[in-house]
């Protein structure tokens, strides 16, 4: 089973058409290695993608050297599949018959 | 299905038997088609819900074509009760019943979704393998006769948009062609997520379908009539202008095929949890959502074509 320790999902805002055409460079130079959650649009339509942990730092590197501005919707990918997978099985713990 | 849980994700196997329970408690109200196989042989269930007549106009509603957009299954689940709760209570599902069918498919990429449990909880795509590479799955999503290979799709298999070695090459995607090509489809609602967008045609050309005016004035009225339960905000509009251009979607498809109301949703989520939406979402989500399908089939019914 694939798991994503140390996954986080970022948000990218494009500010401008140069900045958008700047994250289509980082989804071309890096897409297996990259998942756009939310693809490019417009400017100010934010971008999600999820971000390996290995190639982490190099994308944050890439997106502050052009001044793109970003958050972290997700600080770890696989702390929050944890979460849900608890809440599954939880709901499947069978309720006492009343 | 009374005691069933909507409130939670299920597994492939709940979701079958989901459906058979269904029928079993309705059978003279809902039925199981079994349109075709999956790559790894599973059934592709549609669920067909008549108060009789043959060959009836209808409407189509898909959920999880991607298969990680899990709160799309789990709302159809949701959706598929919901027509049988309200039959015969509301006034407006049963006009609509008495004289359009509804075929729902749940799980509408059973491989994917399988998978997302047992193997990778981000699986987009279909299951079958890719000649020539090590990368898996096509998207079902750009695989469909419509702008087929144009841009807004990929043909590198490793990638999530790869469009598939051919139109329809995916027996997904080929089963919905030959099942709307041998009914009345009026009306093909394709669900979606996450971005909360309500879409109609084209995608994978810039020009204005001949029904544009109509489409978007249903869509405003359809996402104001979600908007009116939670405040749920969504925009709307043609693929290309509300996201992107993309190519071999579904809904351009059924749109060539003359079905007028082709609509794509991108439910929930409003941007913290993305895929992973909380399961105490599903519910909300699956009823603003079904607020917005209702305008969509009351508007099929009363402007028959």
């Amino acid at each position: 089973k694939v798991t994503f320790e140390g996954h986080k999902v970022l948000r990218i805002v494009p500010k401008d058409e140069v900045q958008l055409s700047l994250i289509k460079d980082l989804e071309e130079m890096m897409e297996f290695e990259l998942d756009f959650w939310k693809g490019l649009t417009t400017v100010s339509n934010p971008v999600d993608v999820r971000v390996p942990s290995h190639v982490l730092n190099s994308v944050k590197d890439y997106l502050e050297t052009q001044n793109i501005e970003y958050s972290t919707m997700i600080e770890d990918l696989q702390m929050l599949l944890d979460m849900e997978q608890k809440v599954m099985a939880g709901a499947r713990v069978p309720q006492p018959q009343n | 299905t009374d005691s069933f849980d909507f409130a939670n994700y299920h597994t492939l196997e709940e979701i079958y038997s989901f459906q058979d329970l269904l029928v079993a408690e309705n059978p003279n109200f809902v039925s199981k088609i079994v349109i075709g196989q999956s790559y790894e042989g599973r059934p592709l269930n549609v669920l067909k819900f008549s108060t009789g007549g043959t060959n009836r106009p209808a409407v189509w509603i898909d959920t999880g074509i991607h298969s990680r957009e899990w709160v799309t299954q789990a709302s159809g689940l949701w959706f598929a009760k919901k027509i049988v709760t309200d039959y015969g209570t509301d006034p407006t599902l049963t006009a609509i019943l008495s004289q359009l069918d509804i075929f729902l498919e749940i799980a509408t990429n059973p491989d994917g979704y399988a998978f997302t449990h047992s193997g990778n909880r981000m699986w987009r795509k279909t299951r079958k393998p890719n000649p020539g590479s090590s990368c898996v799955g096509v998207d079902p999503n750009r695989n469909w006769d419509a702008g087929f290979g144009g841009p807004g799709s990929s043909g590198n298999p490793c990638s999530q948009t790869y469009r598939g070695p051919r139109a329809e090459s995916e027996s997904e995607v080929n089963s919905i062609v030959e099942f709307v090509k041998s009914h009345n489809i009026k009306a093909f609602i394709s669900i979606h997520s996450y971005s909360q967008l309500l879409m109609f045609p084209y995608g994978y050309i810039r020009s204005r379908i001949k029904d544009y005016t109509e489409l978007n004035n249903l869509a405003q009225k359809a996402v104001t009539d979600l908007a009116s339960l939670y405040g749920t905000s969504y925009k709307f509009g043609s693929i290309i202008n509300a996201i992107y251009q993309a190519s071999g979607g579904s809904i351009d498809w059924t749109y060539s095929q003359g079905i007028k109301y082709s609509y794509t949703f991108e439910l929930r989520d409003t941007g913290h949890y993305g895929f992973l939406l909380p399961a105490t979402q599903i519910i909300p989500t699956a009823q603003e959502t079904w607020l917005a399908l209702m305008t969509i089939m009351d508007h099929t019914l009363k402007n028959p074509y």
